[in-house]
């Protein structure tokens, strides 16, 4: 799917990993989204 | 531990001008990120991608210019859109409204300030 971004956040002591992508493609599990 | 969530987040098609924010964006979270965990991550993104452009991103004007606040929407029947509790987890959101077996649509604009 390309460059992939991660960012770490943290609210009341609950830190969430986000991984945003350029293109669904390669990066979901396969839905046939563009 | 919690599910893995996958979202497509794209800009309120009303509430939102068009402009660089207007990019569809792919997202992969854990199911116990919360609704403001996601408006908190629209924030920085956001941000940094606003102070790149203009070549001023240190982390302090990151920090600042993140705390612009965002409101979260799904969308429901009739093209209507439902505003997200922000304590909701995006798992709960997807049993609670989505329900459908691919990624989830999320919108965002900014919150309204009163």
């Amino acid at each position: 799917p390309g460059e992939v971004t991660v960012t770490d956040v943290t609210i009341n002591s609950l830190t969430v990993t986000f991984r945003e992508a350029l293109a669904a493609r390669g990066f979901f599990r396969g839905w046939g989204l563009e | 531990g919690a599910s893995e969530i996958e979202l497509v987040f794209r800009p309120h098609p009303t509430l939102m001008e068009r402009d660089d924010a207007a990019l569809t964006r792919y997202i992969k979270t854990s199911g116990n990120a919360t609704v403001d965990h996601l408006s908190k991550y629209l924030a920085v993104r956001l941000a940094l991608e606003e102070l790149r452009k203009n070549g001023d991103a240190s982390p302090i004007n990151v920090e600042a210019a993140s705390e612009k606040q965002y409101t979260i929407y799904i969308p429901t029947a009739n093209s209507q859109f439902t505003v997200l509790n922000g304590s909701f987890s995006l798992e709960l959101v997807s049993e609670k409204y989505w329900k459908v077996n691919k990624p989830m649509e999320l919108y965002f604009a900014p919150t309204k300030e009163h």
